[in-house]
């Protein structure tokens, strides 16, 4: 168990370091465990540094820099170990709108493994989805499902 | 294994039956607040066997059932299907497709059913956890899951090693 | 003490059900004493039936439903007791634009007495500031700040 | 009382001594992700006489001096100024214009300056305190707060009303 731990551990350490720059258009990242010596106890410490900044605490980093870091995780996981389908319900809301892309570009990346569906407000990420629906409520308090044209994308 | 249908009838704010089809490649759910985006997230979880109410920000299972609008009055029961092709066998069940599906009547009655065969929650609970998307999966992520790995202690992180390992 | 609790008390709860319909565009919320009778460790019930919708446990309300009824107390709260001037970071971060638009219509109401500062990515709160500063980072680590034309956020 | 002017040098991101006037009305920030925005509204929680370092996402106070990027060595100290007009006397300070300065240096040696006055942090606190704008006033308004409203037990809403009563 403990085996598994540490190479699960090492193979989401360095998907980790490979996906952050893609995340970040830059920069780097790593995962370290606490305490390697001993493996049942120890805690996973996340050292991020954004492009072009210097290392410090994971603390000073910005909102939309941990949700994106912490989205780089994620992703890291999934790449280790896919899941055939993931629903993303509006991860990415504190993200500006040129991480939004890079982001929704990832998804692409991985979409041939992983069957995505992504929960949105983001123009950015409703960019790269392959078919869209739109929940509403015509009548109140009644959820109805509406499949959207593609190009309906460009109005909203 | 993929996503081919979500069914969804009398579950929260969907009063009437409401159909999705997924299809390949990434699906984009919008809408306005309020609308029932994230209620359609919770019927999937709910229909792989969540057994939290508060995971489905509940009180009682009661909650998740239609509960009347303006316009309409409460229904008695809530029903949600989900279908899957299973041609590569990624679930434990021979046939080519299998569909779950799960049903909450306001006296508490329970349904839970694969194929059409009247089961129990653990069947339908083993048969995800078996294929790997148990609760502890990526299956599922919300902004929850994303602040909680920044707000844990280092410690609190293990899980997301651990439970995939 | 115990009175000017109860005092103010009332007073935000007038507030936060003249306020509620005006965030929503509907419904109703009121505020009510969790125990009426101990004053000194009563807690704060919000009850909120968003429009159209019936009335249920708070819990079931969305994220963005949850969002704009605290943003609800919280203006009712500078309606009974205003401050000379208030920051808000990113606030609206989890609402559609719908409700951005009302809630940007709103800070302009309270204008008068209270000097906001809204930190924003929405474009719905852009359009209704009275000036507005860009913070950038053209040298890598290193925030700089310019004051943008407000022709400028037709643009972003 | 009016919020006229804010100066920050070597706060955080803000290396270079930046300023920002305030008109009347609405004034709108925006950027990027890491851009600067939350470190101008800790600046300003900053002069004002907070002391809490975890509340600026810091561990020691001098985690809030400039720490240096790609181009250029950290800084030896964090300097911010907030001007008022006070002209109503909301501040108790006999003064229409009222200029808050604190300075932090490495070495830990801190300065409070009131219109240029060297005086302590608690006199910088307490002319906030006395014109309604202590730590518990709504003057900085953030996700968490809107998100601790709900998240909390009815009890402890309770300072929401407690504070400004
Ligand atoms: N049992 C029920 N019966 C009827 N309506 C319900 C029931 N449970 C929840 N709702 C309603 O569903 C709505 C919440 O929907 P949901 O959380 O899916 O919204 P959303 O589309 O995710 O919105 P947001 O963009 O704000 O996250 C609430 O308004 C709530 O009142
Ligand atoms: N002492 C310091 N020296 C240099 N840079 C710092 C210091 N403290 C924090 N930073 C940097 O400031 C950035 C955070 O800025 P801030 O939180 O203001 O961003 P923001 O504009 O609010 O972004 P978001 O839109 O994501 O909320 C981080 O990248 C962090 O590395
Ligand atoms: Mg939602
Ligand atoms: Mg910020």
């Amino acid at each position: 168990v403990i085996q598994r731990f540490k190479a699960m551990f090492d193979q989401v350490a360095v998907a980790f370091g490979d996906v952050f720059p893609q995340m970040f258009g830059g920069g780097h990242a790593k995962l370290a465990l606490t305490d390697p010596a001993d493996l049942l106890n120890t805690g996973i410490e996340i050292i991020a540094q954004p492009p072009g900044k210097r290392l410090q605490r994971l603390s000073l980093l910005s909102g939309g820099e941990k949700a994106l870091t912490a989205i780089t995780l994620l992703f890291a996981l999934l790449k280790v170990k896919p899941v055939p389908f993931c629903i993303l319900d509006e991860v990415e809301a504190s993200l500006d709108d040129a991480n939004v892309e890079r982001f929704a570009t990832f998804l692409n990346q991985y979409d041939a493994q992983t069957q995505f569906i992504v929960i949105t407000h983001r123009k950015g990420t409703m960019m790269q989805v392959n078919q869209l629906y739109g929940i509403s409520m015509q009548e109140s308090g009644v959820s109805t499902v509406l499949a959207l044209d593609l190009k309906a994308k460009e109005v909203s | 294994m993929v996503l081919k249908s979500l069914q969804i009838n009398g579950f929260k704010s969907f009063a009437d039956k409401t159909t999705i089809d997924f299809g390949t490649g990434i699906t984009g759910v919008i809408g306005p607040n309020g609308s029932g985006k994230s209620n359609l997230t919770e019927a999937v979880r709910w229909v792989m066997g969540e057994q939290s109410v508060k995971s489905l920000r509940g009180e009682r299972m009661q909650d998740i059932i239609f509960a009347g609008s303006d316009t309409r009055p409460p229904l008695s029961r809530a029903e949600v299907t989900l279908t899957f092709d299973n041609k590569k066998r990624d679930l434990n069940w021979d046939h080519d497709e299998v569909t779950v599906q799960r049903r909450l009547f306001r006296d508490g009655e329970s349904e839970f059913l694969i194929n059409g065969r009247k089961l129990r929650l653990k069947d339908v609970a083993n048969l995800f956890l078996d294929a790997g998307l148990g609760r502890h999966s990526l299956t599922i992520i919300s902004q929850g899951n994303v602040e909680a790995i920044f707000g844990n202690k280092p410690e609190a992180r293990r899980f997301l090693i651990e439970e995939p390992a």
